[in-house]
């Protein structure tokens, strides 16, 4: 089974479209392995993207030398599927 | 695990496996044998069987409304919605004047978990799973997006050719049996007048097109009808949508579901993104669901009214 340990999901906001093509850009840094989890539109919508903890750093580094504001959704992604596993099956019980 | 003995005690309020999904839609059918009918369009790669339940009072190939949800695996508040409304219509026809209107005289087709391999996946393997779970011959990489297959702008900007990508379109249009058995039926059956594809999440409410800035010829009417529901769906909880087509208000997409319905003729065609209101993305919890549904439907019910009023 997959786990997410560490994984963090970042909420992106562009301030401008400059701002929104350097985040477009991360779409094509493959070594990332990011997962888009909302895509770039306008500049008025956040982008949201699940980091896997290998690329976290390299990805904050990215965005704050670009002066780019982001803040972190889901501290620990894995943390919170746990949670919504437990209870699933407290539920059926 | 404490099996519901019938679909009044079933527990909309909580995620639920694919297994409990369709014993779930044989208990209705069971349950309202004058009124639910399943209707298997084809099967998974991996061989589960595709249900589509068939909400009908009777006729013979009447006018219909097609929903779908799930077809992105990971989306569940859109499978557990589409659990709720199947429950919600049964419930309500012969209750609600609208709902009645509207199944004395048109049917409804619920495909609940219309990506069956992809959700079994989330489950079991990889709950971040989205699209389908063919492999790719020459890819190590699995999987197709079932919303970038369809033979609508198929293969142009906004999708990927990349196997690995979660945008990838496929080898070719339909290539998915997912979308293929969707496909069949839709031009077997010949007389759908709307098509609403449910995904999450960002809270829109969106129209064609998403391969090309033209505009649909039926724009205006969709706009205004666009603007209607998501009026009334916030009226319930105060979730706020945008809405507009797919390419002016989120990103070019090709191969998309809805794109290919309208070019079928289907006017009324909507793809939902449903909530997060914030801070959960995919993992939305379960206490959201039925609020989730609850406010989903007054918009569709605003969609699926004004088809009924509006016949073409």
């Amino acid at each position: 089974k997959e786990t997410f340990e560490g994984h963090q999901v970042l909420r992106i906001v562009a301030k401008d479209d400059v701002q929104l093509s350097l985040i477009k850009d991360l779409e094509d840094m493959i070594e990332f392995e990011l997962d888009f989890w909302r895509g770039v539109t306008d500049v008025a919508t956040p982008v949201d993207i699940r980091v896997p903890m290998h690329s976290l750093q390299s990805v904050k580094i990215y965005l704050e030398t670009q002066d780019v504001e982001y803040s972190i959704m889901i501290e620990d992604l894995q943390v919170l599927l746990d949670e919504e596993q437990e209870e699933m099956e407290s539920a059926a019980r | 695990v404490a099996e519901p003995r019938n679909t009044d005690s079933f527990d909309f309020s909580r995620y639920h496996s694919i297994s409990e999904i369709y014993s779930f839609q044989d208990m209705l059918v069971a349950e309202n044998p004058n009124l639910v009918s399943k209707v298997v369009i084809g099967q998974s790669y991996e061989g589960r069987p595709l249900n589509v339940l068939k909400f009908s009072t009777g006729g013979t190939n009447r006018p219909a409304i097609w929903i779908d949800t799930g077809i992105h695996s990971r989306e569940w508040v859109t499978q557990a919605s589409g659990t709720w409304f199947a429950k919600k219509i049964v419930t309500d026809y012969g209750r609600d004047p609208a709902v009645t209107a509207i199944l004395n005289k048109m049917d409804i087709f619920l495909e609940i978990v219309t990506n069956p391999d992809g959700y079994f996946y989330t489950h079991t393997s990889n709950r971040m799973w989205r699209k389908t779970r063919k492999p790719n011959s020459g890819s190590s990489c699995v999987g197709v997006d079932p919303n970038r297959n369809w033979d609508a702008g198929f293969g142009g900007p906004g999708a990927s050719s990349n196997p690995c990508s979660e945008t990838y379109r496929g080898p070719r249009a339909h290539s998915e049996s997912e979308v293929k058995s969707i496909v069949d039926f839709v031009k077997s059956h010949g007389n759908f007048k709307a098509f609403i594809s449910i995904h999450s999440y960002s809270q829109m409410l969106l129209y064609p097109y998403g391969y090309t800035t033209t505009p649909a010829k039926d724009q205006a009417e969709l706009h205004n009808l666009a603007q209607r529901a998501i009026t009334d769906l916030a009226s319930l909880y105060g979730t706020r949508y945008r809405f507009g087509s797919i390419i002016n208000t989120i990103y070019q997409a090709s191969g998309g579901t809805i794109d290919w319905t309208y070019n079928q003729g289907i006017k009324y065609s909507y793809t939902f993104e449903l909530r997060d209101t914030g801070r959960y993305g995919f993992i939305l919890p379960a206490n959201q669901i039925i609020p989730t549904a609850e406010e989903t439907w007054l918009a569709l019910m605003d969609i699926m009214d004004h088809t009924f009023k509006n016949p073409y």
